[in-house]
Formats: structure tokens, sequence, C-alpha cells
């Protein structure tokens, strides 16, 4: 079978600014996740260094650079499946960690469940020697002023669609 | 939101995806990432995707697996990810993306969002994209 990968960097709306970013981030990522599987790794195994890296990039809604709730804070959401037995693992609502998709990851092969979400998460972290990180670390200027720009019921309808973009 | 699907040598197939999901969402809201089905699936007898988009929409859909339910169909992943996302947008007026692939290695990267960032690498060569007919 020949290797393939393929990674996305979200479909909600990028600014002119972000375009290049954006690109660059996809194809840093896609490249990672490749030499994985060129050196004879595991789907597994890709799939989750090609979303840790975007993780890692502010660019990115996930990890570092993921928006903010309604009180400014960062909860994130990650999944990982593995088409070989149909395990799963996932987590939700987890707070103050780099990189949710180690996580899932953990979740699917350390426990009988399929997701934990937010003190449970954070608890299963700790437990699994994860450490956390402060929540200004994932907070970006960017993520910062998407907040307190956000559109407002009543805007343009395909705006407000695209603010509604995970 | 960001995703990927791959598949290795041997031929298995896997999906990720990671997402801080929406915009001053509420506190305790879970979207579609966690969800399996939604956020993600994987199945060696068919394929992998991984989606992106409007989360509530996504799993009223239950996108991933309706993606794969047209590839078990004997649609290719550009045809099943088109069908599956033009439903989500007549029945839920859903927008969002997928990047997906089959157990033999085809693959396709489609949105009906004005944007989706995405990368893809197969026989040694890049390709990535960011508008539609990219």
């Amino acid at each position: 079978m020949i290797p393939v990968i393929v990674v996305h960097g979200g479909a909600g709306h990028i600014s002119e600014e972000r375009v290049e970013l954006s690109r660059q981030g996809v194809r840093e990522a896609v490249l990672h996740g490749y030499r994985i599987l060129q050196r004879g790794g595991t789907a597994l195994d890709a799939v989750e260094e090609a979303v840790v890296q975007m993780e890692n990039n502010p660019v990115f809604n996930a990890g570092r650079g993921s928006v903010l709730n309604e009180l400014g804070d960062i909860e994130m959401d990650a999944i990982i499946m593995d088409g070989k037995t149909l395990n799963s693992g996932a987590v939700s609502a987890v707070r103050r960690i780099a990189n949710p998709i180690k996580l899932s990851r953990l979740v699917m092969e350390k426990t009988n469940h399929v997701c934990l979400t937010g003190h449970g998460a954070s608890r299963f972290a700790k437990a699994m020697g994860i450490p956390e990180v402060p929540e200004e670390f994932l907070k970006t200027d960017y993520s910062r002023m998407r907040w307190k720009k956000n559109l407002p019921p009543g805007s343009n309808p395909v705006q407000c669609q695209m603010g509604k973009m995970g | 939101t960001v995703g990927a699907v791959a598949i290795d040598a041997e031929g298995n197939v896997a999906s990720a995806t990671s997402t801080g999901g929406r915009l001053n969402k509420m506190v305790g809201r879970v979207g579609d990432t966690a969800c399996v089905g939604c956020g993600a699936y994987a199945d060696n007898y068919v394929g992998a995707a991984s989606p992106t988009g409007c989360g509530e929409e996504i799993m009223k859909v239950t996108l991933c697996r309706l993606i794969l339910f047209h590839m078990e169909q004997g649609k290719s992943p550009k045809e099943a990810s088109d069908i599956a996302l033009a439903y989500m947008f007549e029945r839920v007026q859903g927008f969002g993306g997928v990047v997906v692939l089959d157990k033999t290695g085809d693959w396709a990267a489609r949105f009906n969002s004005k944007q989706m960032s995405w990368a893809a690498a197969k026989d040694d060569q890049l390709y990535n994209g960011l508008y539609k007919d990219e």
C-alpha cells in the first residue's frame, strides 16, 4: 500500500494576512506525518503527529491558538480513531493541556472508555503525567481580539455562520 | 479545528481531529469533535474522515459516518464528501469541510465553506489548497 496522509486546518474564515501562515502550517503538518509513514510508521502515529504540529501552531483553532468561550477561557475537544480495531479515544471541554490529541490517544489505549470530559479528563491527564500549561500560554492576541470582536446576533448571516465554525 | 487522515503501508487507516470549538461558545459545550462518527471515523474496510465546520450541524448528520456510508455504496471519497456536505447544507444549513481517504489510498479534501486550508502527501508529492478548485 502506498502511504497517504491528508490534513486540514479548519474551514472557518481565514483573514488575508493569515492565509500564507495557514498554508504553511498545513504543509508542515502533513510533512511531519508523511515522514512517519515513509519510515514505516503507523497511520495512527502519523495522524497524531500531524495534529500535534497544528495544535502547537498558534495559527490554528486547536491547542495553542484555540478560540475563547463566553467567559474568555479555552475548552478543547479532540478525538482519535484506529481503523484497524475501531478503537477510539476522545476528550471534551478539557483545559490547560497543550496537546489534547495526545490525551485522546491515552484515553483510547489506557482506559475502557471512549471519551472523558472536563474535570475527569484533567484528572486523567494528571494521572498519565501530562503537565498542565497555564491558560495564558494557550491564548493568543488573535484569539483575544476575535473574542472581543465577536459578531452579535443580527449581523450578516454568512459571517455569523463562519464565526460558528470550529 | 484541525484534523488528519492517513493510510500506512500495512493498509491501516486512522483519523484524528482537535479543536478549540466555536468562538464564544457556552461553558461546557461539546461539539462534534469528541463524538465518534461526527468528529472522526476510521474503518479499514472503508476509509477514514476528519471534518471541520459547524459542529452542531456536523453532529446532526453524523458527517464522517455518513461519508463512509456513501463510500461503502461505491462512491469515491470526493463524491461521498460532496453528497454528504450537500446533505448537511440542505437539511440543517451546515457549512464545513472534510479530509477523506479510502482503503485504496484515493483521497479528497472538500468543503462547502468559503475556505478550508488543507494539504496532502502521496508518492512523495505534496498537494495543498485553501480556496475552491485549488
